[in-house]
């Protein structure tokens, strides 16, 4: 019994032990969001305090790249660390902070220009940030999805939240709805990260769909071969799929896996708070978890995953099924009309537009990316 | 002149206040991004060392090799340093990889060179920011070495986590206004 997501709930859930700690010095981990906000020492001191008796950590973040103003902490900054450190715990973790920005400077791409500046970097990075795809330039998503392709022949895991509105909605010129992707979650160079709840809120047990998981098809970026055959799958044996008006199903498909994304506990200037949600919160426990497998195979002498994507698309076909628990209950948010209903995709076996492969089974997914 | 960002529309989003236009001395940041070269090759590399079932799986770029695969061309540094310097632009500063350069500029000097562009401010509670809500244009030359201009039309990104609470009250608005729209 529960009354919200904590890290032992997080833990409990994905079959993470007391074990299942960091080891190595030198790996690290990060988080990035781009809201301007702050996040407090102390309150990560204070969240492990409350939430991390049972597994080994740290109570500190250990790098903060960036300014860090003496403002009010936000929610989402101490989300991100918390969950990270939870998930990564005793991890090195570096959080990179955009506050007290110069006024003409988007963050996002500030952040940007520093993977292209620092040659040490953490190994994975959690980043809470999406925009509209049609709200964006061609130029500018091309050239942003290319640093990507830079982060990945670096061996950099980047993370991104897939959104929290569903599959979206957007009022075409002529009056038609279509779903509405987001980026950079629909870039093909990154691992999205979806969102799912408890079938039952009070209990651990198994997950259905978040229904404000974002999930769909890129109007921009074509679907990459690593997925083609899961995706062609999907779409040939969904038992309900929305009219092909609203999206384009040649588009690169997201999310590629979720984690628990509804009613989490946060601390936040140093005031415990409940029923927390969004994809922002699913993010960093991934990534705290792809970054204790870097720990891991670094331990063996081995490289660090990288981008995680096609390794993600092929354990199914390794016989590697149980690596995630497969969410084949649920649907997402849509266009609120007579066609669609407000409802977009809806979870099938494998991957499915809304929770991508479904949620980490943790230590199946460290044996499946960690050769014997 | 040429657009490297004709679509989509300019638009201010909602929450943000016009709060006029800024000086001409006013500085801003524009991060120019310098055409690379070498995608094709990279991509190619981000498949050979991400695959499992590549032999080349794991062995990964440094920060270095990766600048020695995307650096702009001379050709590129030179039209875009010379234009910069036509205007008197000099505090600038790259990056390792070359690709990218932020410089601060005063308000008047960046209208000129980019034409159509125009410095106004905007705040929305205690954030303040600079933008232009007239689309911007590179002189046709440069137009070959410049993937996009920052700093000019993108917002800063909004909330995205929510109390269920909250997102309850947003989806019955919108449930509200969409059962209006159909």
């Amino acid at each position: 019994f529960h009354l919200g997501v904590t890290p032992s709930v997080i833990r409990k859930r994905y079959n993470m032990t007391g074990g299942d700690v960091g080891l190595l010095p030198n790996n690290s981990q990060a988080c990035a969001q781009f809201l301007e906000q702050y996040f407090h020492q102390a309150d990560v001191a204070e969240f492990m305090q409350l939430f991390g008796s049972s597994f080994a950590h740290r109570s500190q973040v250990d790098r903060v790249i960036g300014r860090q103003g003496k403002g009010k902490a936000g929610l989402e900054a101490s989300l991100d660390v918390e969950y990270i450190m939870s998930t990564g715990a005793n991890i090195s973790t570096w959080v990179f902070s955009n506050a007290g920005r110069h006024e003409s400077q988007e963050p996002f791409l500030a952040w940007l220009l520093l993977l292209s500046n620092m040659s040490s970097l953490p190994w994975v990075h959690s980043v809470s940030y999406g925009d509209d795809e049609d709200s964006l330039s061609l130029a500018y998503m091309e050239r942003v999805n290319v640093e990507f392709m830079k982060a990945a022949a670096r061996g950099l895991t980047i993370l991104f939240a897939s959104g929290d509105d569903g599959a979206g909605c957007r009022r075409m010129p002529g009056g038609n709805h279509t779903f509405r992707p987001s980026f950079p979650a629909s870039s093909p160079y990154v691992t999205t990260v979806g969102g799912t709840s408890f079938k039952n809120p009070f209990l651990v047990t198994a997950e259905v769909t978040d229904y404000i998981s974002g999930g769909g098809f890129s109007n921009v970026f074509p679907m990459p071969d690593y997925q083609a055959a899961a995706v062609k799958r999907f779409l040939r044996s969904a038992s309900k799929l929305p009219p092909s008006s609203y999206y384009n199903s040649s588009g690169r498909a997201y999310p590629d896996l979720s984690a628990l994304s509804d009613n989490y506990w946060v601390v936040t200037n140093r005031i415990p708070l409940p029923w927390v949600s969004g994809t922002s919160a699913s993010t960093p426990v991934v990534g705290g978890m792809v970054a204790l497998i870097n720990d891991r195979r670094l331990q063996r002498g081995l490289a660090p995953l990288g981008f995680l994507n096609p390794a993600l698309y092929q354990l199914q076909e390794q016989g590697h099924d149980a690596a995630l628990y497969d969410v084949t209950q649920g649907c997402h948010l849509s266009c609120l009309d007579g066609t669609v209903q407000g409802q977009g995709f809806c979870a099938g076996p494998a991957w499915d537009p809304v929770t991508g492969w479904g949620t980490p089974n943790f230590p199946r997914l460290l044996r499946a990316l960690l050769p014997p | 002149a040429l657009q490297p960002e004709p679509e989509p529309p300019c638009r201010v989003p909602p929450g943000w206040t016009p709060a006029g236009r800024v000086d001409p001395g006013h500085e801003v940041q524009l991060t120019f991004a310098l055409r690379q070269r070498g995608a094709g090759r990279l991509s190619q590399l981000v498949r050979a060392v991400s695959d499992p079932r590549s032999p080349r799986y794991g062995k990964y770029l440094s920060l270095e090799q990766v600048r020695d695969l995307v650096q702009p061309s001379p050709a590129t540094l030179t039209a875009v340093l010379k234009w910069l310097q036509g205007y008197g632009v000099e505090k600038c500063s790259s990056v390792t990889t070359l690709d990218f350069l932020e410089c601060l500029v005063p308000a008047s000097t960046a209208e000129q060179l980019l034409p159509g562009a125009e410095f106004h401010r905007y705040v929305k509670g205690q954030r303040s920011v600079v933008r232009s809500p007239l689309r911007y244009a590179v002189p046709e030359e440069l137009a070959e070495h410049v993937d996009f201009v920052g700093g000019l039309h993108r917002f800063p990104a909004e909330r995205k986590v929510v109390s269920r609470a909250w997102a309850k009250k947003e989806m019955e608005s919108k449930q509200h206004n969409g059962a209006r729209a159909v």
